[in-house]
Parts: structure tokens; C-alpha cells; sequence
């Protein structure tokens, strides 16, 4: 296990115990800055780690995760990076100093904590949460079909067995309801970005309907600004646009009961790759896959810094 | 430990809606084992499948049968996994 974050090998996949003990250096290393905020726990006990990079009390929030989807490797690795990232630039990057003078960003690197265990140690291709699931044999439910906004609807599953499977009640999986409470007892979250891989895209609210969202014309414009942020690195190809109109209806996700709560800038991330690799992008991708988002996250974190609401 | 010995991930493009229709249904077999990664959705977004060895011919089959186009995009899921594996034991060592 490496000493400190500067020995941390960011080019690498890594177990869940090495990335919390990434979550806790940083920490040692950066207090005035970073905290961990352990916003509930799983299924199976283990801890939901939120990073808290803050430069000053009651200030409105920006929250990213990663890695909600377990198999989804490539998310939680490059949710280590932005850490590292955020730590390194702070009073060196003027738009990112900017942003931590007015603005928390808190960042949950493993969503799912032991989805991604079971992927380390029993099935890599495992997707869905952990907890057993009552006359099935099939354990699970897609954590990204079990929010309050369009429940049960079109676009997810009512089988157990499904990859979809969208659980008993909204909001049923403990690593669901902990940033839903979160979210609502902080109560001024202004941005929220959750990261998936991979389609190379970059979607905004809604998936469970076809009705625009109210903000449809700033959340595109906004969209288009991030993807050419994130193209301008390596010219990596990504779509943009509504979930629904994008890729397909689902309902239950994330970003639609985000938006519905309040929060304008709701995005889903689709990281590389197209046709090659899917889930087991190799791992020398890791940082430029990383640097690519993290320009289109800027633009995003910088556009709601500008446009207070 | 669950292993992919043989398994392949196929990148299928559909031409039409019945063909999209068709892909459905072979979706709803689950006796196949098929793990969409992408699901047929629409035309003009790829489909991508991870089809287990022992599916393998009948679901090649199904796509020759139905005029479906497809390439291989992972001859080998465990050989990508057991690469994944050894350059994160290389890395912690």
C-alpha cells in the first residue's frame, strides 16, 4: 500500500481497501481542505465514504460519484484521480480556486461499495448492488433504476433477475437512500454529476419521461460547452442530449430525482470507450480518460459557479 | 469465482426495427445467459453482448439466420481479465 497520494499509482485499478485508505491519506495529507464524511453504509456494512474538499463553512455544494454501476471500473478509478486532482490544483488552477472559494464539491468515489468488492473477488461483470432479494434466488437491484422520479416505470425491471431490476420501493438500497438523505438534509446542492462508463456520453434529466425538462435549452448548451471541453484533450468522440431522447427511457434514475429535488445542473456521465474494450478498458486509459472528464467537469462546476439560482 | 473462459462480447449493429424487435427477444432468453452491456434500443446505437462459450452457437446462429450484422469486439473475456489481473498484482508489487 502506497505511503501517500503522491506514491499512489493513479495508472492502476485498485481494491476497495486500498482506495479507503487513498480517501484517508488524502485526508491526513490536505485537513484544511479535505474532510471524509461517511454518509451512511451498505448492505453489507461497509462504509459510504463521501470526500468533502470545503474552504469555508455554509457553502452550496457541487457532488460527484463514481462507480454506482460496480463493474464500471474505469469510473471509480478516475474518481481517485479527480481527488488527487482537486488537491493539486486548489490555489494552483484559478477557476478551480475559485470554485472552492464559493462552493463545497463533494465527491463519493464508491458508490457501491460492495458491488465493487464482489467484482474484485467474484464476478467481475457484476453490476448491481448486494442485498438478497427475498423469494429469488437472484440478488441485487440496479441502483440506478431505484429513485423516487418515474418509479417502476418503462425502462426498468420488476425481476430480480434482471440487470435492471429496479427493487422493492424507491429508494430501497441503503447506498440509494444515503445520498438521499444527504441531499436533502444539506439542502443546497447545486450541481450533481453521477459517472458511468461506458458510451461516451454526456446526458441530462429526463429518462422516465419525454416531457423536457424545464431547463432543457441551458442544460444542452451546457452539455455541448463540457463536450468540447473534453474533446478539445483527444479528440475522444461523445453525444450529448437527454437521456431519454439519447440513449433510452429508464426510469428510476439518478439525475431525474436530482433534478426534481431542485438541482438545475443534473448530468450522467458515459466514459470512454466505443467498441473495444466496454468494461475492461486496460488501465493505461485510466488517466487520460480522467483528464478528458475532468475538463468537461470544470465547465460544468464553473458554469453553475456563474449562474447562481 | 465466477471465470469467462470463452466468452465473447459481440458489438451486433440492427438495420431495422424488426431486427431491433428480433434482438429483443433474443434478450428475453434467458436460458442463453446474455449480458447486454448495450441493449437494442434503436438503430442507430450499437448493441453490445457478452454471450457465454456455451451460448455462443446458437446466438451466432440466431444473427447468420436473421441477416444481423456483427463483429467480435472481445474474443476472450477471461484473457482481457486475466491481463486486468496481472498488471494489478504487477502494480502492487
Amino acid at each position: 500500500i502506497p505511503r501517500n497520494t503522491d506514491d499512489f499509482v493513479y495508472t492502476n485499478y485498485h481494491n476497495l481497501n486500498t482506495i479507503y485508505s487513498f480517501m484517508d491519506m488524502l485526508v491526513a495529507e490536505h485537513s484544511d481542505l479535505v474532510s471524509k464524511i461517511v454518509i451512511g453504509q451498505s448492505y453489507e456494512g461497509r462504509p459510504l465514504n463521501v470526500l468533502r474538499f470545503s474552504t469555508g463553512a455554509n457553502r452550496p455544494g457541487m457532488w460527484l460519484d463514481t462507480g454506482i454501476h460496480s463493474r464500471e471500473w474505469v469510473t471509480q478509478a478516475s474518481g481517485v484521480w479527480f481527488a488527487k486532482k482537486i488537491v493539486t490544483d486548489y490555489g494552483r488552477d484559478p477557476a478551480l480556486t475559485d470554485i472552492l472559494n464559493n462552493y463545497d464539491i463533494y465527491l463519493e468515489i464508491i458508490t457501491n461499495p460492495d458491488g465493487y468488492q464482489y467484482t474484485q473477488t467474484k464476478d467481475r461483470m457484476w453490476r448491481k448492488t448486494r442485498k438478497p432479494n427475498p423469494g429469488s434466488s437472484c440478488v441485487g437491484v440496479d441502483p440506478n433504476r431505484n429513485w423516487d422520479a418515474g418509479f417502476g416505470g418503462a425502462g426498468s425491471s420488476s425481476s430480480p433477475c434482471s440487470e435492471t431490476y429496479r427493487g422493492p420501493s424507491a429508494h430501497s438500497e441503503p447506498e440509494v437512500k444515503a445520498i438521499v438523505d444527504f441531499v436533502k438534509s444539506h439542502g443546497n446542492i447545486k450541481s450533481f454529476v453521477s459517472i458511468h462508463s461506458y458510451s461516451q456520453m454526456l446526458l441530462y434529466p429526463y429518462g422516465y419521461t419525454r416531457t423536457p425538462a424545464k431547463d432543457q435549452a441551458e442544460l444542452h448548451e451546457l452539455a455541448r460547452k463540457a463536450i468540447t471541453e473534453l474533446q478539445s484533450l483527444y479528440n475522444t468522440r461523445y453525444t450529448y442530449g437527454s437521456i431519454i431522447t439519447t440513449i433510452y427511457q429508464a426510469s428510476g434514475g439518478t439525475i431525474d430525482w436530482t433534478y426534481d429535488q431542485g438541482i438545475k445542473y443534473s448530468y450522467t456521465f458515459e466514459l470512454r470507450d466505443t467498441g473495444r474494450y466496454g468494461f475492461i478498458l486496460p488501465a493505461n486509459q485510466i488517466v487520460p480518460t480522467a483528464e478528458e472528464t475532468w475538463l468537461a467537469l470544470m465547465a460544468i462546476m464553473e458554469h453553475t459557479k456563474n449562474n447562481p439560482y | 469465482k465466477e471465470t469467462f473462459e470463452g466468452h465473447q462480447v459481440l458489438r451486433i449493429t440492427a438495420n431495422n426495427e424488426a431486427q431491433i424487435t428480433l434482438l429483443k427477444e433474443l434478450s428475453e432468453q434467458g436460458h442463453l445467459g446474455l449480458d447486454f452491456w448495450m441493449e437494442p434500443i434503436r438503430e442507430s446505437l450499437p448493441i453490445d453482448v457478452r454471450v457465454p462459450f456455451n451460448s455462443l452457437q446458437a446466438v451466432r446462429a440466431f444473427l447468420a439466420y436473421n441477416h444481423i450484422e456483427y463483429l467480435v469486439m472481445i474474443e476472450d473475456v477471461q484473457n482481457l481479465l486475466d491481463e486486468e489481473q496481472r498488471q494489478m498484482l504487477k502494480s502492487h508489487v
